[in-house]
């Protein structure tokens, strides 16, 4: 079985801004 | 071939040939009859008995009758010997100094007195033992059996305990090494019966047997490319006297080299990932005296004293060599999945996060799902 990637579009950086990459 | 390797490709223990270190080179003199200008060849000229050429002092008639002469030889040379031919009876009292810095600074290295202690302050004959193996003598002026064509040998390593030994024997090693000789007349042979007494000093030849320094690590000397005398260095040593290692060998220390052992320099092991490399002696004596470089600046993405892992963020490539300049290759951690941005060295596994998996942290492990938060990435499957 293969395992589906981490999409970065998915994540929520609202409270996270700063930990946010630059390409993302 | 080359003397200093084996037919094998070995280091072996190498000197130049025996030489007269004296012949052709100039000589100052403080005193002489003739023309001022003429550089005193006649002293270091080729001596031939059919066609015998002196230099002769200027007459001295009362105290001082000191007359000094200066050899320059220009390079450190390893002398076993100095011989001074006389054209006029050898005088009384002479001493014989040495430098070893071109002629900045100046040690005694022989006195003939018929009165050492008054005229030299030096007791007559002191006894050599293996502690004061440096300390020059004072004795009486050799006879000659003609005195109209007396000789003077003084054997640098004469009557030193070490001399046998001399390989080993840093001391005497030291003691035979000059650049510059200095003989000084101070007193000739008087004969009370001359009714106007007037001396002079006469020598148809200055000789210095002895090798060119260079420590077991050239079989020649030569002219550089500023005229100065250096060694030919092998066995990567470099320096006039081949006296330390070249860059980026200093895996072990630099030493002499001797018969048994022609202790080459060798090379750092750098895994060709770096161009200089230092000594440690700390390190040296821990690997049982084998091996001290370490490397610096390790490029290539390398690290360590033989650049022989990757640095921290890069991990090793085991499909290349570790010489190969892209045997580190960059972890590649994920910015999310992965708790930082360094995996393990050598298998490239970057830490994930609770519930990542994979080599660079970018997937969920099985039972997990993707979350929004970019704290938690992967949570567990309810």
């Amino acid at each position: 079985e293969v395992l589906p990637t981490l999409d970065m579009a998915l994540f929520d950086w609202t409270d996270y801004e700063d930990m946010r990459p630059e390409d993302s | 071939t080359d003397p200093c390797y084996s037919e094998s490709g070995s280091a072996r223990y190498c000197i130049p040939e025996f030489v007269n270190a004296a012949f052709g080179q100039e000589v100052t003199v403080s005193s002489t009859c003739g023309r001022r200008n003429c550089e005193h060849t006649y002293l270091t000229d080729l001596n031939s008995a059919q066609n015998l050429t002196c230099w002769q002092s200027e007459m001295l008639r009362s105290m001082p009758f000191n007359v000094t002469l200066t050899l320059s030889l220009g390079k450190k040379f390893e002398i076993t010997y100095i011989s001074l031919h006389f054209c006029s009876e050898k005088p009384d009292s002479m001493a014989i100094y040495k430098s070893m810095d071109y002629g900045r600074s100046w040690t005694p290295f022989q006195f003939y007195s018929s009165q050492c202690r008054r005229v030299y302050d030096r007791p007559n004959r002191a006894e050599i033992t293996k502690l004061n193996e440096q300390e020059p003598l004072c004795m009486e002026m050799p006879n000659s059996a003609d005195s109209s064509n007396a000789i003077l040998v003084f054997s640098t390593l004469d009557g030193r305990p070490s001399r046998t030994n001399f390989v080993s024997s840093p001391v005497l090693q030291d003691w035979i090494t000059v650049t510059d000789i200095r003989v000084t007349f101070n007193r000739p042979k008087m004969n009370k019966d001359m009714r106007e007494p007037a001396y002079f000093y006469a020598m148809s030849d200055f000789q210095v047997g002895g090798r060119c320094k260079c420590n077991g690590h050239a079989h020649r000397c030569m002219r550089d490319k500023d005229g100065m005398m250096v060694c030919d260095c092998k066995h990567n040593t470099e320096g006039s006297e081949c006296d330390r290692c070249k860059p980026f060998h200093y895996d072990r220390p630099w030493q002499r080299a001797t018969p048994k052992d022609a202790n080459e320099c060798l090379p750092c092991n750098c895994n060709l990932h770096a161009r200089r490399c230092r000594f440690n002696m700390e390190l040296y004596k821990l690997s049982g005296r084998k091996s001290g470089g370490v490397c610096m600046n390790c490029r290539h993405n390398t690290a360590g004293r033989h650049c022989h892992y990757c640095k921290e963020g890069y991990y090793r490539d085991m499909s290349r060599p570790i010489t190969h300049r892209k045997a580190c290759t960059a972890c590649d951690c994920h910015p999310v999945g992965a708790a930082g941005k360094t995996c393990n060295q050598t298998s490239g596994q970057c830490q994930c996060k609770d519930g990542v998996t994979g080599l660079t942290c970018n997937r969920c492990a099985k039972g997990y799902q993707q979350s929004r938060s970019p704290v938690a990435p992967c949570i567990k499957i309810p």
